[in-house]
Parts: C-alpha cells; structure tokens; sequence
C-alpha cells in the first residue's frame, strides 16, 4: 500500500499568466512526483497540489523564489487517511 | 437478516459493502428497484447499475453515475444515499413519486470498479481505470477525458503518465464504452448527471469548445436554481456554469459527449470541499454532503419531467 507520510497539499493562488505556466511547468516536472488535485485554471482561483515529502523542500523554493503565493491546506497526507481508516473500522467493529 | 436500516450510509465503505448494500435496496423494494450490469471493467469486476422503475416500457429516463473518479470517495457515499433516499421517497414525496410514475432512474454507484478497489487496497489517490498502456510503465486512463466528445483536444493529455490522459482511442476504457453503449441502446435518456468531487460547481456543456450550447440559457437558469436550492441547506455555496467559463477547458468528457447525443439535460457535480480536505472529506461530511445535494439534483429530476422533449 502506497503512503503519504509527509505528503503536504498546498493551495497556490497563481496571481497572473505567467506564474500560471510556470505552476504548468511545475506539474510536468515527472521526478517531483506531484500532483494537481485541482489543476491551475486562471489568475486568482486556487491550484491545489499535492506534494510529495521528498519533493516539499524544491517545489516550495519554486514558489518562493517565483513570488507566487501558497498555503498548506494539508499537513500531512497520510494523517488524514490514517483517521480514515480508523472511522471506517470503527462502524465494523460495532 | 441484513437490511438497508443498518447500513451506515455516515460511514465510508469498500467495493463488496457497498454491493452487498445494493442487492439488500432490491430486496427491500422489489417492485421499485432492480440491479443490472452494463459491462465488465478491464479488470473484469461487473459495472452494476440500479434501476428505479414503476414500470412502462423504454420510459423517459435520467442517468446518475458517482465514482467515475475513484478517489473521490465522497461520491460513492453520496451515490449511496441517494440511492437509498430515491426508494425511500417513492410514495411519500410527491416530486419523487411523480417522476418515477413517468420515468426511471439509472444510478451507477461505482462506475469506476477497478480504481476503486485499488484505492482500498494500494493507493488512496488513486484517480483512473486500470487499464494498462502500451508502451508506458503508467498505468490507467482519466475515465472523464475519454469520451467521444472533443476527445484529444488541449484540456486533456497524450501522456500515459498524466491525470488526464485521454486514452489511446474514444472509449477505450470498458468502464465508459458501457455506458455509452448503454445510454445509446436505451436512446429515451433526457438527463445524465456525472457526480464528482471536489470543488463544489455544477456544470454544464461545453468543456471542449467556448462556443455556448444550444441550451445555455435554460440550463444556466436551472443551475442557478439548484445551487440556490442546495446552499438553503447549509449554506454550502456552489458556482455554477459552463465546463469551459466555469473551469478550464476539458475535453473528452461524459458532459458533452451525452449533450453531444442529445442528452439536453447534462450536468456534472463538483461536491464538497473549498480547500481544507480535497478528496479526503472525513466521513463526518456524509450526511451533510449527500443531505445538500438532494434538493439540487429533484430540481433538475423534476425540471426534466416538467420539460419533454
């Protein structure tokens, strides 16, 4: 089974055009092993990417050094699916 | 004796649960509810669908799929719930009872069996068929890119590695070849709502051109009644639109390839969230989520009874 352990999701808000095909650019980079859970439409509307542990420190250098703006909406990925495994066998057991 | 009552629609389930859910629905309602199977995945698990009929024949009918997305599990829960509430309502809901005295209802919950086995058992993530590609190590095609309808255009992609690969062909993934083959055998479909999450939107043809469908106006007018509809419940707040004015441009969906057939009434559903779970909503959200999106999708059941064509 695959883990997240680390896996962050950022919420990135490309503030025009070109930050918009450089967060394209971003998503093709096949070594980061990232992945749009919403993919970068347009100027203002929010990109959410999941980021692998190992990739976390590049793709936020990115960012950073490119200006364009990003929250963390999840800390950890595999928190989340942990908690969802444990509700989902909780309903069982009763 | 296992009976829907003790099902814990608040609570996320695995493939055979759910299956086992749905032959207990039949059971429970034998002169409403049937169980077909249009297809085979390509891992070869059946392709279930529910039929809700009060009978007629070849009747006006709406297609509802959830889960076509495997990891957006807040769908197949959703599909659940729904499914269980349309049995429920026949009879006792006015709106439901007269649409269902006219029309059927096809629901398939799972529509994506392959990926979301596999999101049980490897990778949560998990967003695509299974299907292996020629040539390429990646594995799995985006079912919603591989429709006949603008298939191959710049809202999808040629990599067999990307989220939204298209495919090798139109319909090369069995998982959507059955559906078009069962919506084109029936040929009496007037509504076809895809249900995916998350981003709260409900949408409306075209993704793969900017031109306006035909049937812009009503559909935008329709849209806007049902997001209103289901934020009076919560207050969960959907945009609503076009694929293309509302998104991005996508092409190869099951939205315009059945607007493209006729299909006037074509809606896909973006659910819950606005950025705080993405497809990890907790199951705590299930209830609500399902309970919400009820009133929109009886607005768009009732408008199609209420608008023959």
């Amino acid at each position: 089974e695959q883990l997240f352990v680390g896996d962050q999701v950022l919420r990135i808000v490309a503030s025009n055009k070109e930050q918009l095909t450089l967060l394209r650019v971003l998503g093709e980079q096949e070594e980061l092993q990232v992945d749009f859970w919403h993919h970068p439409t347009s100027p203002g509307h929010p990109a959410d990417l999941r980021v692998p542990f190992s990739s976390l420190q590049a793709v936020k250098l990115f960012l950073e050094s490119n200006r364009i703006p990003y929250r963390i909406m999840i800390k950890d990925v595999q928190e989340l699916l942990d908690e969802e495994k444990k509700n989902m066998t909780k309903p069982r057991r009763t | 004796e296992r009976s829907t009552s003790t099902f814990d629609f608040a609570s996320y389930h695995t493939m055979e649960e759910i299956y086992n859910w749905m032959d207990t629905l039949v059971q429970d309602h034998p002169s409403l509810v049937s169980k077909l199977q249009i297809g085979q995945s390509y891992e070869n698990r059946p392709l279930y669908v529910l039929k809700f009929s009060t009978g007629g024949s070849n009747r006006p009918a709406i297609w509802l799929d959830t889960g076509i997305h495997s990891r957006e599990w807040i769908t197949q829960a959703t599909g659940v719930w729904t499914a269980n509430k349309i049995a429920e309502e026949y009879g006792q809901d006015p709106s439901v009872t007269a649409i269902l005295d006219t029309m059927d209802i096809f629901l398939e919950i799972i529509a994506n069996p392959d990926g979301f086995a596999f999101t049980h058992s490897s990778n949560r993530l998990w967003r695509k068929t299974r299907s292996l590609n020629a040539g390429s190590r990646c594995v799995g095609v985006d079912p919603n890119r591989n429709w006949d309808a603008g298939f191959g255009g710049s809202g999808s992609s040629s990599n067999p590695c990307s989220e939204i690969y298209r495919g090798p062909h139109p319909h090369s993934e069995r998982e959507v070849k059955a559906i078009v083959d069962f919506i084109l055998s029936h040929g009496n479909v007037k509504s076809a709502i895809s249900i995916h999450s998350y981003s709260q939107m409900l949408l409306f043809p075209y993704g793969y051109k900017t031109t306006p469908a035909a049937h812009h106006q009503e559909l935008n007018e329709l849209a806007k009644k049902a997001v209103s509809d289901l934020a009076a419940v919560y207050g969960t707040k959907y945009t609503y639109g076009s694929v293309v004015d509302t998104i991005y441009p996508a092409d190869g969906t099951a939205t315009d390839w059945a607007y493209d057939q006729g299909v006037k009434y074509s809606f896909t559903m973006e659910l819950r969230d606005t950025g705080r779970y993405g497809f990890l909503l907790p199951s705590n959200q299930i209830l609500p989520t399902a309970t919400e999106t009820w009133p929109a999708l009886l607005d768009i059941m009732v408008h199609v009874l209420e608008h023959p064509y």
